[in-house]
């Protein structure tokens, strides 16, 4: 089973159309394994990524760097995942 | 499982065999008014089923509801649960319902992608396509919201396997949508079709694969501001609405722009509701309100197309 322990969700918020640039230029490196829920659009929607523990750090400073406004939207996804398996199993039994 | 359709809980998740059992129920206690259809099998052999909600006749006009082509978003699985029970419930008593039931029937596919769906619940929780092996990769699985035939393999779609927007080898390539397609084109009477998605607050219309604009703008144009006031009116959730490429981005080989080339006019996809907080992990309390404040939307496409006819 796929774990998501440390796997944060941001949610990032580019100012103008530059930043949305900045930002498909991250979603263009595979190595991050990036799953982007909300794309890079424009800059009138945010944007929503799930970034794996591995990759968060350099995302996180990539985004600071470049000046583009984020903030955690899921801090570990995996307490998300348990706390839905948990009311499951009590709404099951 | 429950007993009845009363007793089963619809304020929370459920899995792929609790959903066909739920179905199941349905038909057992309503076979006047609801029966299923298997429409085709998914690419590992999973039925593919369809709730047909009928009065009678042969060949009626129909609308076509489908939730949850993405596996991961199951909020819309779970609205689609709900919406079965809501018109069942409606027939008889609500007349708006009854006199839609009186002369279109209603086609609901509840879980359209159940491999991934049966995935997310058993191996990853985040999974979005298909299940289907790629040839030459060891990435898995087909978006199955860029395999129509419609402007497929262009921009807005990507041809590599290991992303989540992998448009497959060639349209109509996913069983899961080649069902779909089969049984639109053999029905041949479909007046509405609406493809119901999570999250980002939206209701769309094609195109999406292209920036012309459809033929019928105006009026999905004024018939999605009708439908997203209806359902703001309850929760006060905010929704956006416009075309595909104009509202969020372009994307090719989509469901509706499939549809809406068919000739169906009022084809419609939905982004459910999103806190801002948990993305496709929206708490289970949030359901109910999720699916009653879109059922009113749902009615609004419903009722327009029961009294536009074409």
């Amino acid at each position: 089973t796929e774990t998501f322990v440390g796997h944060q969700v941001l949610r990032i918020f580019a100012a103008d159309e530059f930043q949305v640039e900045k930002v498909k230029e991250l979603e263009a490196l595979e190595h991050l394994q990036l799953d982007f829920w909300r794309h890079p659009i424009h800059s009138e929607f945010p944007i929503d990524v799930r970034v794996p523990f591995d990759s968060l750090q350099g995302v996180k400073v990539f985004l600071e760097s470049n000046g583009i406004r984020y903030s955690i939207m899921i801090e570990d996804l995996q307490s998300l995942v348990d706390e839905e398996k948990l009311f499951m199993s009590r709404q099951h039994f | 499982m429950p007993r009845s359709i009363e007793t089963f809980n619809y304020a929370s998740y459920h899995n792929l065999d609790e959903i066909y059992d739920f179905m199941d129920l349905l038909v057992g206690e309503n076979s006047k008014l609801v029966s299923k259809i298997q429409i085709g099998k998914s690419y590992e052999g999973r039925p593919i089923n369809v709730l047909k909600f009928s009065t009678g006749g042969s060949n009626r006009p129909a609308i076509w509801i489908d939730t949850g082509i993405h596996s991961r978003e199951w909020v819309t699985q779970a609205s689609g649960v709900y919406f079965a029970k809501k018109i069942l419930e409606g027939y008889g008593k609500d007349a708006s319902l009854t006199s839609i039931l009186d002369n279109f029937d209603i086609f609901l596919e509840i879980v359209t992608n159940p491999d991934g769906f049966a995935f997310t619940h058993s191996k990853n929780r985040m999974w979005r396509k298909t299940r289907s092996q790629n040839s030459g990769s060891s990435c898995v699985g087909v978006d199955p919201n860029r395999n129509w035939d419609a402007g497929f393999g262009e921009a807005g779609s990507s041809g590599n396997p290991c992303t989540e927007t992998y448009r497959g080898p060639y349209p109509n390539s996913e069983p899961e949508v080649k069902a779909i397609v089969d049984f639109v084109k053999s029905h041949g009477n479909i007046k509405a079709f609406i493809s119901i998605h999570s999250y980002s607050q939206l209701l769309l219309y094609p195109y999406g694969y292209t920036s012309k604009k459809a033929a019928d703008q105006a009026e999905l144009d004024a018939l999605a501001q009708k439908a997203v006031e209806a359902l703001t009116s309850l929760h006060g959730t905010k929704y956006k609405y416009g075309s595909i490429i104009t509202t969020i981005y372009q994307a090719s080989g989509g469901t509706i722009d499939w549809t809406y080339e068919q000739g169906i006019k009022y084809s419609y996809t939905f982004e459910l509701r999103d806190t801002g907080r948990y993305g496709f992990m929206l708490p289970a309390s949030q359901i109910i309100p999720t699916a009653e404040e879109t059922w009113l939307a749902l009615m609004v496409i419903m009722e327009h197309t029961r009294d536009h006819p074409y």
